[in-house]
């Protein structure tokens, strides 16, 4: 059994859900925050036998896209002595950030 | 170290934090959503030393209980060609989905 | 690639989140609730390369203080002849709970 936590932009989340529930997978969805852009985004859990894997791989990677954005990061928290100059930044958002766990103990009551 | 999720139904989710603090043990609370229903849920997250596991599966157990339900699911985004017959189905819900996580390290600060 | 899970005192998260993200290390942030005493906490969710994790464990370190607080805990489910005589109780409070996982496989898409 492994468990897989993918984040993934929420306009993509909705789309990705409905394809891994036609493909009979099942999963979790929690809201979530990236913490460079401090947007909503959505974290995504499944847990799935290994040989699903690939096709939740698959699943994932069809329906989240990569997409470039202008953005003014948070004005961070200054040390003494440090300068800020604000400008804007092009950061490269979407797509999915997926990180398999293995899972020592599976039970459903 | 072990690191237990658990995504329980949220009527089940009050009486289950209750027993776990009785039994001395720690969890953490998020607010979730079911993949397939779309209905709220909990998922708890509890790290415990080896020899609570069994303790608080034995919670989880006796605490979320299943029982069956009539649903309509959300209706599919249709790949051109794909036909949708909507009608309600049965599912099993409550109950606990556990996974228990293998901790490599602990710290508390 | 390892995960750290780390559940920390809410007005500790956004200093936290800053360091963070100055230090070059990417981050989820979810917002939770505490088993225990019920109150809002975060859990941020920390994917990184194995020679990062010691600076990610200084930056929580230095970043969430622990403090000492008197709290009245939830009255729980009694059950069939139990007592219950409230008084507050003092708990230690902020601080962080850091749970490291090793990550099978990471992906970016
Ligand atoms: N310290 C930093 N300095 C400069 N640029 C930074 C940065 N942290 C993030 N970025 C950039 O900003 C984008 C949004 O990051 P955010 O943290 O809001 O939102 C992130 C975060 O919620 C999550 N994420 C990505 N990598 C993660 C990791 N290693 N651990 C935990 N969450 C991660 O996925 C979302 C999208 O990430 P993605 O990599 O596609 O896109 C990131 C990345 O291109
Ligand atoms: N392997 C896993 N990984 C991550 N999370 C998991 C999981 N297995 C269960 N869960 C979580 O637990 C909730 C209850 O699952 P259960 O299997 O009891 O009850 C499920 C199951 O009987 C059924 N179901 C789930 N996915 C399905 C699918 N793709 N096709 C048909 N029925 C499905 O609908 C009920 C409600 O599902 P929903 O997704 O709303 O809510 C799920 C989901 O949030
Ligand atoms: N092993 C673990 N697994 C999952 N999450 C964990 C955890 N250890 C700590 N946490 C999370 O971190 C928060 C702060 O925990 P801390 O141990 O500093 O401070 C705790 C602790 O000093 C005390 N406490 C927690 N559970 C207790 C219990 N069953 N009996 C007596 N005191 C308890 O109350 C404070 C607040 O607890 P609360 O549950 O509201 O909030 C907890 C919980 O959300």
């Amino acid at each position: 059994m492994k468990l897989i936590v993918a984040v993934v932009n929420s306009d993509d989340s909705r789309t990705l859900i409905e394809r891994l529930m036609r493909h009979g997978h099942s999963a979790t969805v929690i809201g979530s925050t990236g913490g460079f852009l401090r947007e909503g985004n959505t974290t995504i859990v499944i847990g799935a036998q290994e040989d699903k894997l690939e096709d939740i791989l698959f699943v994932i990677r069809q329906s989240c896209h990569t997409r470039k954005q202008f953005i003014n990061p948070l004005p961070p928290v200054l040390e003494p002595g440090e300068l800020q100059i604000p400008s804007p930044i092009e950061v490269q958002v979407g797509g999915a950030t997926v990180f398999v766990l293995s899972v020592e103990r599976f039970e459903k009551y």
